[in-house]
């Protein structure tokens, strides 16, 4: 029988295979995962979220998303990837096990279902949400600029064709509002890590101002160490720095609206490549891919268990 | 299913701010059917430019014409997605 002993990390899998590894590793760690499911989709399909947690009520967590753009497939595959990380080396690995002792890990490896499936049946290239919003002629929001933080600013378009457009209002997408409902329910959230892909980069807020955050200096250290832990396993060169410094101005970007709700260690990664393959890095880039990153996010995990706020 | 014979990824990396004014333009040109892949970020960083095949020699002439310089990152993208798919058919048969 299937088992996430088995799964085979170094391809691509599509919807079904991805929330049967789930089922499997909640099926196998019964004590350590669970799955919630926090809303659903513009086509009705369930949002779920991984909780990695030891015990406890409303401990402080730390939250990863993968997928939110939906062909930026090297990511949902490492999701799936870090799903079991966590459960191989919960024992193993002094410092996650310290994490765990202390902390919760809530993951959301398919954030955006619906482009998701799209990506897999239709449309390698797809972007965006599959919504219909009454005045737009084209389908689909940018979950990347639909939170309010900034949003409708320049850095997102308002042509729904686009893609970036932001959407008819902040929150407009239910993959994005039942995010936010879970952060504010949740109230004890205190690092959100958002990945994407690709450039390489490791990036903090603001996208939608130039306005330095106050934590600069401390994320930009944490950046400067995750990627120094990235980097020391396979050589990948990562970029870090704030959004509007380090690619370009974002408005209603993830990151920004989980900062401006206190979370202090908001980051977002854009993982490989630079641009050999793109969207469509092999699949024999996936483990090599996970392996790095989780280096980096061990990095931001430890320093928020070491920094309590 | 939306194929992607013939697509190409063109790279441009803007060496001054004309030729980034320039492709940042291009952005607006919806007939061509532009899909940026990366979008204008500033000098010496890389634009991606996925272009439909229809669209791919009206663009280079354009871009030609300009004097702006670019090269081909992916030469064929519907060649990398029937290699993936592939990947995943094979993976799932094993499976």
């Amino acid at each position: 029988p299937l088992s996430t002993d088995t799964f085979n990390y170094a391809t691509y899998h599509n919807l079904d295979e991805i929330y049967t590894f789930m089922d499997l590793l909640v099926a196998e760690n019964p004590n350590l995962v669970s799955k919630l499911e926090i809303g659903r989709s513009t086509e009705n399909r369930p949002l779920y979220v991984l909780k990695f947690s030891k015990g406890g009520t409303n401990r402080p967590a730390i939250w990863i998303d993968t997928g939110i753009h939906s062909r930026e497939w090297v990511t949902q595959a490492s999701g799936v990837w870090f799903a079991k990380k966590i459960i191989q080396d919960q024992e193993n690995d002094e410092g996650l096990a310290s994490i765990l002792d202390k902390m919760d890990i809530f993951l959301e490896i398919v954030t955006n279902p619906d482009g998701f499936v799209f990506t897999q049946t239709q449309n390698r290239m797809w972007r965006k949400t599959r919504s219909k919003h009454s005045n737009s002629a084209c389908i689909g929001v940018d979950p990347n600029r639909n939170w309010d933080a900034g949003f409708g600013g320049s850095g997102a378009s308002g042509n729904p064709c686009s893609e970036t457009y932001h959407g008819p209002y902040p929150n407009s997408e239910p993959e994005v509002k039942s995010i936010v409902d879970f952060v504010k329910s949740h109230g004890n959230i205190k690092a959100f890590i958002s990945i994407h892909s690709y450039s390489q980069l490791l990036l903090y807020p603001y996208g939608y101002t130039s306005t330095p955050v106050p934590d600069q200096k401390e994320l930009h250290e944490i950046s400067e160490k995750a990627v120094a832990a990235l980097s020391s396993l396979y050589g990948t060169k990562y970029e870090y720095g704030s959004i509007i410094t380090t690619i370009y101005k974002a408005s209603g970007a993830t990151v920004d609206w989980t900062y401006n709700q206190g979370i202090k260690y908001s980051f977002t990664f854009e993982l490989r490549d630079t641009g050999f393959y793109g969207f469509l890095l092999p699949a024999k880039q996936i483990i090599p891919t996970a392996e790095e990153t989780w280096l980096a996010l061990k990095v931001i995990m430890q320093h928020m268990l070491d920094h309590p706020y | 299913t939306e194929t992607f014979i013939g697509h190409q990824v063109l790279r441009i990396v803007p060496t001054n701010d004309e030729e980034l004014q320039k492709v940042k333009e291009l952005q607006d040109l919806e007939e061509l059917q532009l899909d940026f892949w990366l979008a204008p970020r500033g000098l010496g960083h890389p634009v991606d430019i996925r272009v439909p095949f229809p669209s791919l020699q009206p663009l280079k002439a354009h871009l030609e014409s300009n004097g702006i310089s670019y090269s081909i990152m992916i030469e064929d993208v519907q060649t990398l997605v029937d290699h993936e798919k592939m990947e995943m058919l094979r993976s799932r048969r094993g499976l």
